[in-house]
Formats: structure tokens, C-alpha cells, sequence
């Protein structure tokens, strides 16, 4: 982004066009992100986007934002939306739908599964290059973990913490089934 | 956030104002909202890790240095993105299959040793975990600085678990009720980590820790194998091989 001045910095980008997605499954869907890296004008503003597109029953893995508050905009469909606060506490536990707004506050986990069709929504992010950590998956805080440390944190057996570790291969978008999701818990 | 809060008529020496105790050590937390703290924008914690204690993974709202003042052990952390790249290489020629499950052990990111004087920089949400492997306890301090954009949330020091808990609760947040503070697992419904791990349900209900009063810091019994390098020279006492070029 060096040789772009103010004048003549480009100012968009299409975030609707799979072919450009970061993760990109075709039963499931795709995400695509947009920060200074690929839009550097995104540096003066300190801001960045996720555009996510999931369709029937896939669910995108607990996620936390590492360094940045979201805004969260539902385009199309609906989706049923966890998240859990610093104190281990479910702080919303809804279904969301098209023209709603949800806030994701830095740190705070979240979970999103479809239960539409397709559920398709946009994340605005205060920061230019935003980041998400996972709770699950092969690029989680669980795979970086080692054995001993989930062993002795859960006190579960050698052999449950590695299904813990390795049974999801996915990075950020996986299969669930329908489900109940349990009573909200105080 | 609060307009008048450096106006310092009087600067006193700060104690902790909270401790956490947990099974494998404790940890103190001075008041941030103490007008020079505030100010300054630091929040400060001293963690006391016994022998054999391990703080489980935890993440802030804010980046972070730490100061290792007493003991060695090692230390932990799990940055997003970045490849698992402490593995212990397979054992070849036990069968395809049944020897490639035998064979293979742990895979996980960089774990580094420590020592008195060491300083480590941990950027916000990046969860981090400590050992103590030595005989004496693990001393450290840690300096938050909630003023920074690294902080997008409010001035509160805000660590989020992802295991264990905190019987006692945050009592340096103000306006919150006090009572006991869960790991984020504790809120999801056991259904969906079953679902996002693809594991059972009753080990989905082990990771939220809801019957564990072991705290934030626990005992680890019995050996701590982490993969991890030889000491640097002049650690623990210790010199490596010499190796020729």
C-alpha cells in the first residue's frame, strides 16, 4: 500500500464474490475478510469487515475477537447466536434475523450455527487488522495447547484430551446437526 | 473515560487489594481504580505459583508485560494463526495406521522456559499459561495497560478462563455482582461444544469445570511432559553439550 496516496487510494472492494473468500466450503459457506492488508485506506480508519455466508446447519466454531469490538449486521436469514462474557456467563442466547444488530465486544465468545436456509450477515471491527482467536479446530487455543496442560486443567483422561485436540480438523466452519441448546444459565 | 482522573494531590505506595487463592498458588490484584492507577491506565497483578503448579490458560482485555522476580518454570502461548511447532517427530515403521496413532503423541505451539529477570510481552487476547518446574515458588508480575487501544473495552482488567474458575469472583469490577467466575466454556450449552469438538457430551460438560474448586492455578500430580527445548546456557545451573561445528 506504499505507492497509494490519499488521492488516489482505492476505497473498495467487494466482499459478495466467493471466489475471493478466505474460507470457502461448499456445503457450508464462505468468509471473507477485509482489512488494511487488502484494502489499506482501512489503516487511517482503523477499522475492518468480515462478511460471512453459511448455509443450513453449519456452524462457525466459538471465536473470540482478540483486538476489536464487532457490530455485527444480519443481511439474509437467521441464525441462533451464543456468547459468553469474561465471567463464564451466557450473555445472549437468541435466534437473530435479517435486520438485526448484535454488538461483540472484544474477548467475548461467540458461536454462530444457521438455522435458515442460509444465514449471511457482515461484522464491522475497530480495528485494522482485526483478529480472532478459536476455541476449537485445527488452528485453535486447544491445538496450541499441550496435553499435559488440558489434561490437568479439565482432569480428563490422556486419551479424551486428545478427541478434545484433534477430532475437529475445521479452522473456522464445520457440520452440527440440529440441536437444543440447553437452558440459558444464570 | 474519566475527565478529572490525573488530578494527583497525593501519591502513596500501592498494596494488593485482592487475593485469589487456588489450589496450586494465588494470585494478587491491586485496585486499578486507585486514582494513580487509574491515571496511568495500568492494572497490576503478582501471581505466586507454587512447585508444581500450573496457571491454566488464560486470555486479557489488554496487552501485557510480565516480570519473572522469582523461581523458573515454563511458560505458554497459544497465538491465533500460528502452527503447532513443538512436535515429537512419528515412530516410523510400526505399520501404517495402528502404528501412526501409537507412534504419535503432542503436537502443540512454542513453550519456553524461565527465569528470574526474563520480561515477556503478550499482546491482548492471546492466551498464555505458566508452570512452575522448580522447587521454589514461581513469582510474577504482570503490568496491563488498559489505556491502549490493544484495550477496547472499558478501564476493567477483564481475564477471560478458558479453564478452571474463580470461586471468589472479580471483586475489582465495580458494579457487577460478586460472585464466582466461570471459564467461557461454562456458558456455552454442552450440545454445541460437544458439536464444535466432536466429542461426547459428558467431556464437553469436563471442559466447563463446573464441579472443579481447584481455582485458577492447580496442582499438577505427577509428571508435566510437555515438549519443550533443552535450558539455555546457565539456566537451572545446567550447560548444554558442547556440539562442534
Amino acid at each position: 500500500g506504499l505507492e497509494e496516496t490519499l488521492c488516489t487510494m482505492r476505497c473498495t472492494e467487494n466482499l459478495d464474490d466467493p471466489s475471493d473468500a478466505d474460507v470457502y466450503k461448499p456445503s457450508l459457506g464462505y468468509i471473507s475478510t477485509l482489512n488494511s492488508y487488502n484494502l489499506p485506506i482501512l489503516r487511517l480508519l482503523r477499522l475492518s469487515a468480515l462478511r460471512g455466508s453459511i448455509r443450513k446447519n453449519a456452524m462457525v466454531l466459538p471465536q473470540w475477537n482478540v483486538n476489536a469490538n464487532a457490530a455485527l449486521y444480519v443481511t439474509n436469514g437467521k441464525a441462533h447466536i451464543q456468547m459468553v462474557n469474561d465471567n463464564g456467563e451466557r450473555v445472549f442466547d437468541q435466534e437473530i434475523s435479517s435486520g438485526q444488530l448484535l454488538v461483540v465486544p472484544q474477548g467475548f465468545s461467540v458461536m454462530k450455527h444457521a438455522i435458515g436456509e442460509q444465514f449471511e450477515w457482515i461484522e464491522f471491527k475497530t480495528n485494522e487488522n482485526a483478529q480472532v482467536n478459536t476455541l476449537a479446530g485445527r488452528t485453535s487455543v486447544m491445538r496450541g495447547l499441550p496435553l499435559e496442560v488440558i489434561t490437568n486443567g479439565y482432569q480428563i483422561s490422556p486419551e479424551e484430551a486428545k478427541r478434545v485436540k484433534f477430532s475437529t480438523i475445521e479452522t473456522t466452519l464445520t457440520h452440527s446437526s440440529p440441536m437444543s441448546y440447553g437452558r440459558p444459565r444464570a | 473515560q474519566w475527565p478529572n482522573e490525573c488530578q494527583l494531590d497525593q501519591l502513596n505506595a500501592l498494596e494488593p487489594s485482592q487475593i485469589i487463592k487456588s489450589e496450586g498458588g494465588r494470585i494478587e490484584v491491586w485496585d486499578h481504580h486507585a486514582p494513580q492507577l487509574r491515571c496511568s491506565g495500568f492494572a497490576f497483578e503478582r501471581f505466586v505459583i507454587e512447585p508444581q503448579g500450573l496457571f491454566l490458560p488464560t486470555f486479557l482485555n489488554a496487552g501485557k508485560l510480565t516480570f519473572v522476580v522469582h523461581g523458573r518454570g515454563l511458560m505458554g502461548r497459544v497465538i491465533p494463526g500460528c502452527a503447532e511447532t513443538f512436535m515429537e517427530s512419528p515412530v516410523f515403521g510400526e505399520g501404517q495406521g495402528q502404528g501412526q496413532s501409537q507412534g504419535f503423541r503432542d503436537m502443540h505451539q512454542k513453550v519456553e522456559h524461565l527465569r528470574c529477570g526474563d520480561t515477556i510481552a503478550t499482546p491482548s487476547g492471546v492466551a498464555q499459561w505458566f508452570y512452575n518446574n522448580g522447587n521454589e515458588p514461581l513469582i510474577l508480575v504482570a503490568a496491563a495497560d488498559l489505556a491502549s487501544n490493544q484495550n477496547q473495552l472499558d478501564r476493567n482488567l477483564r481475564p477471560f478462563l478458558i479453564a478452571g474458575n474463580n470461586p471468589q469472583g472479580q471483586e475489582w469490577l465495580q458494579g457487577r455482582k460478586q460472585q464466582k467466575q466461570n471459564n467461557i466454556f461454562n456458558g456455552f450449552a454442552p450440545e454445541i461444544l460437544a458439536q464444535a469438538f466432536k466429542i461426547n457430551v459428558e467431556t464437553a460438560q469436563q471442559l466447563q469445570n463446573q464441579q472443579d474448586n481447584r481455582g485458577n492455578i492447580v496442582k499438577v500430580n505427577g509428571p508435566f511432559g510437555v515438549i519443550r527445548p533443552p535450558l539455555r546456557r546457565g539456566e537451572g545451573g545446567q550447560q548444554p553439550h558442547e556440539i562442534a561445528n
